[in-house]
């Protein structure tokens, strides 16, 4: 049983140190066991080391560094073992623009063996979708609809330039 | 699997029936301004996947049901999530199979299944979804609005759990 | 004690209406004691309305208008009794690029009675800013600049077309 | 009152010494990618404000000295903030006083304040903001990063105590 868990966790491993380098652009990341002669007891400890820095806790990161350490874990997991869809509301929140940018087009590329339905306020984001849900307030009822490719940047382009 | 449509009825601040939808195979993005009714999108979801309420961000599922000025005569609320099962052959998409999970809630608190449109129980869309492998245990398709930080946060002996349960 | 606690809530309470009405553009908030008769004991509840909505609990809300209700009620309290500066950690997470800037153009307003330093992700906050400290990393060291008018611009265009 | 500059020196992802500044009178903002130090500029100005190393992200306050690969010699950190007093009359702004307060931290938590350079407690140091109306009691003039949300969440007798303490 022992052994069986080695395996997975293995590969694990091994998928989240790719899937972080990718996102990071050149960073490490590791899965440890607390305690070797105890994995199954102590638990597993997740350290990162982003590009050019040295190897910190996740909870020393700055927020857009935990953001996409918990996206490397959930992407590895996922290649260990799949999902059919995957839901995911404003992950970019705390992203810087480049970072934004970098995550969608992961996701883009990860929607062929997934489907991804993402929320998000960022165009950097949502530019990348296949297609576009639109959602708007009209007199306290949600009205909401599928926006064409055009109606969508319309959108994008009066929500940038807004004037207060 | 994937998720085609999400058709509501007086659900959180969807008045009326509303389609949600066609969602891509791939890649779907909900865009909107802040309070339009994004996230109750995925209340919604979890609503039928048999989400306790307080997950929907409500104290009791009765104030799932759609309520605002003029508007308080709506005595229950309705989700059906309409999946397709798609098989990917050499470039190819057929559609293998379609069904829909629907769950209603009333002002008295009572909660129905529905299995493609037949009344069913919690356990029989359950059964449904795990058959298509949706990780139920740990809801590892699912980052809430800001939850995404603390997924890497977890506590070494969570990490274990999760493993195993994966297992 | 408590006639003097009562004119204070007024002028909060007054302020905290016009503060919120502007930044939401025509939403309408209270603060109501609890109880009427034990004010003290029992606390003030936080009541929305945000515009073409009805009221709410703040519990109720999206992300994005906890926000603009917590910002209004902290610009409230400073109207009542100020303080010489603020300082503000990515405010804008969770708003979208309207909401940003409507919010960046308060903060501006309100820099002329107190002195604001906020860090922020989002151009449409950070481009009203009279002043921009750029922040990069190089192995591992901060370095930190004073950015010219231009310099920052170029940061920001940077960002915005970045290539993964 | 306002903060013309902060001075650090090994503190946090600051090695050696930095000059964040100098701050403009009305507003400022600070920017920069993901993990760069923006939050640590924060952490540097309430470090000197006496908060305690949980506030700062740090369990214990020697973990606030620099400390990267290859430069673990970092006996101690120090951040000074230069704080400026300025009169604005007929659109005139004329510098009435300026004054420096500063903190530092070793490595075996020794933790020293100075107030205008010279060693001042901790006592001196907030009697001194409070002066200036800086609201130390309920840290009015702050929002961290990921805690706007929640002060429009705070419970109403919290509401009532804030407002107490006002008066
Ligand atoms: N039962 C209900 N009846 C009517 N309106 C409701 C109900 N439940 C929630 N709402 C409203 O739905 C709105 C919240 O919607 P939601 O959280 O989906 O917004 P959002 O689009 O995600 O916004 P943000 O971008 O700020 O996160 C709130 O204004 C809330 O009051
Ligand atoms: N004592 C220390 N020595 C060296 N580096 C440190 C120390 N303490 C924290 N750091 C590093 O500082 C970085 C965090 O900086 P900070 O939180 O200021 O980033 P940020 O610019 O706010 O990023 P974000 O935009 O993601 O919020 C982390 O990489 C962290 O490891
Ligand atoms: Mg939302
Ligand atoms: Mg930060």
């Amino acid at each position: 049983r022992t052994r069986e868990f080695l395996a997975s966790f293995e590969v694990i491993q091994a998928k989240l140190k790719k899937t972080y380098n990718y996102l990071t652009h050149g960073g490490d990341a590791d899965l440890m066991p607390v305690n070797n002669t105890n994995i199954f007891g102590d638990g597993i400890e997740f350290g990162v080391r982003p590009p050019n820095k040295s190897w910190k806790m996740i909870s020393n990161l700055s927020g857009g560094e935990k953001t996409l350490s918990s996206l490397s874990l959930i992407f590895a997991l996922h290649h260990y073992k799949p999902t059919p869809f995957y839901i995911m509301d404003e992950i970019d929140a705390a992203l810087d623009y480049r970072n934004v940018t970098i995550v969608g087009k992961y996701v883009k590329d990860r929607a062929l063996d997934a489907q991804f339905i993402i929320i998000s306020l960022r165009p950097n984001m949502y530019q990348q979708a296949c297609r576009h849900i639109g959602i708007f307030k009209v007199n306290n009822v949600t009205q909401v609809g599928l926006l064409a490719s055009d109606a969508y940047k319309g959108w994008q382009e009066g929500a940038l330039a807004a004037k207060p | 699997l994937c998720i085609k449509a999400i058709e509501t009825y007086n659900f959180k601040s969807y008045y009326g029936r509303k389609i949600l939808g066609p969602f891509d195979q791939k890649f779907t993005a909900i865009i909107g301004p802040n309070g339009c009714g994004k996230s109750n999108t995925i209340d919604a979801l979890l609503f039928v996947f048999g989400f306790r309420s307080s997950k929907l961000r409500a104290h009791k599922l009765p104030e799932l049901i759609h309520n605002s000025d003029g508007r308080k005569d709506c005595s229950s609320a309705k989700v059906t999530v309409h999946f397709a099962v798609m098989r990917t052959e050499a470039e190819q998409n057929e559609q293998v199979e379609a069904f829909s999970i629907g769950r209603s809630i009333s002002k008295s608190n009572k909660s129905d299944y529905f299995l493609n449109g037949a009344r069913a129980t919690q356990h029989d869309v359950t059964t449904k979804l795990r058959e298509h492998d949706v990780d139920l245990d740990h809801n590892r398709f699912l980052i809430l609005q800001g939850e995404v930080e603390q997924i890497s946060l977890m506590k070494p002996t969570a990490k274990n759990e999760h493993e195993e349960g994966m297992l």
